[in-house]
């Protein structure tokens, strides 16, 4: 799965989100990835998402929207993103990852999984990364 | 108001031999997005603009390089949603086309529908002129190596579940 959310210089938020699901899927199965609060969410009064992981367990706990809707009831963007996918992990055993850009512009991203491929671009720095803790930085 | 981008690629065990390119791939997507973004583009530019790269990069699981299916096909899924209109579009099921989340647009921009599947987004495809490209195009080297192991085992997995299912219980879209 692949993804990306935007903020424009109008502050407009836009998300999007790819897949091409899971090796050996049952013929007609669909994730998480075209359903609109599961895989993908954006308002921009309060921000945009876009997920990746095992699309049964996201589709499950609407993952999209319900970081939406802990940062609309307040929490910053890290903290929803984060605190959504340990409820994913321990109400349905799932794992995943997410990305998010506030109202505010402030992006965020956490995963579950050993490893997912991350960028931020944001005031002409470029930081990216793989493994948890990793974090790269370079001047655009 | 100060452009950001954030980009993903999929969240499971990336391999050691594609982890160099899975970081290129998100680096290069952010690069034109946020390049699209200084010149003024919109948000709904940006990530498609930033998809396609990354639909178009074998080492990610969406466009070239989807996964095979049971039967050994391709079903690609997409979605895109405007944060200041709440439009949406999405697709699931397509099989012929090289950039599913560009048609996902198409759904939002130009029917009153959010989301269509199989057939029928397969049809919308062609009634929007999209370039209908050969399925077996979109299939990797890779993805079909791990068909083929998925095929040699699937009874195994199947044993180990009673017979209870046809496709893998775990795993990551």
């Amino acid at each position: 799965t692949v993804g990306a959310v935007a903020m424009d210089a109008n502050g407009r938020i836009a998300a999007a989100t790819s897949t091409g699901g899971i090796t050996g899927k049952r013929v007609g199965r669909v994730g998480d990835s075209p359903l609109i609060g599961s895989g993908t969410y954006a308002i921009d009064e309060i921000g945009g998402v876009s997920c990746t992981g095992h699309g049964e367990s996201i589709i499950k706990i609407c993952l999209a929207k319900h970081i939406i809707c802990l940062m609309e009831s307040g929490m910053k963007a890290q903290e929803a993103v984060e605190q959504s996918l340990q409820l994913m992990n321990s109400r349905v055993k799932g794992a995943g990852g997410a990305i998010c850009i506030s109202a505010s512009g402030e992006p965020a991203f956490h995963f579950t999984t050993e490893r997912m491929a991350w960028a931020i671009a944001k005031a002409d720095v470029l930081s990216w990364g793989l493994d948890p803790k990793e974090s790269n930085v370079e001047k655009m | 108001v100060e452009p950001v981008v954030v980009i993903h690629g999929g969240a499971w065990a990336i391999p050691e031999n594609i982890s160099d390119a899975s970081r290129n791939g998100v680096k290069l997507a952010a690069r034109k997005a946020y390049e699209i973004l200084k010149h003024g583009g919109s948000a709904l530019d940006a990530v498609e603009a930033a998809v396609v790269i990354l639909e178009d990069e074998p080492v990610f699981d969406a466009g070239k390089g989807s996964c095979l299916n049971a039967a050994g096909l391709i079903e690609m899924d997409a979605s895109i949603m405007d944060g200041t209109s709440l439009k949406a579009g999405a697709v699931a099921a397509v099989a012929n086309i090289s950039n599913p989340i560009c048609l996902a647009r198409m759904v939002m921009e130009q029917t009153d529908h959010c989301l269509l599947v199989g057939e029928g987004a397969n049809m919308f495809a062609n009634e929007c002129n999209v370039p209908s490209v050969d399925p077996s195009s979109l299939v990797t080297e890779a993805c079909l190596e791990e068909w083929q192991t998925f095929e040699k085992y699937k009874s195994a997995v199947d044993s180990l579940f009673n017979n209870q299912i046809t496709s893998l219980p775990l795993g990551h879209d």
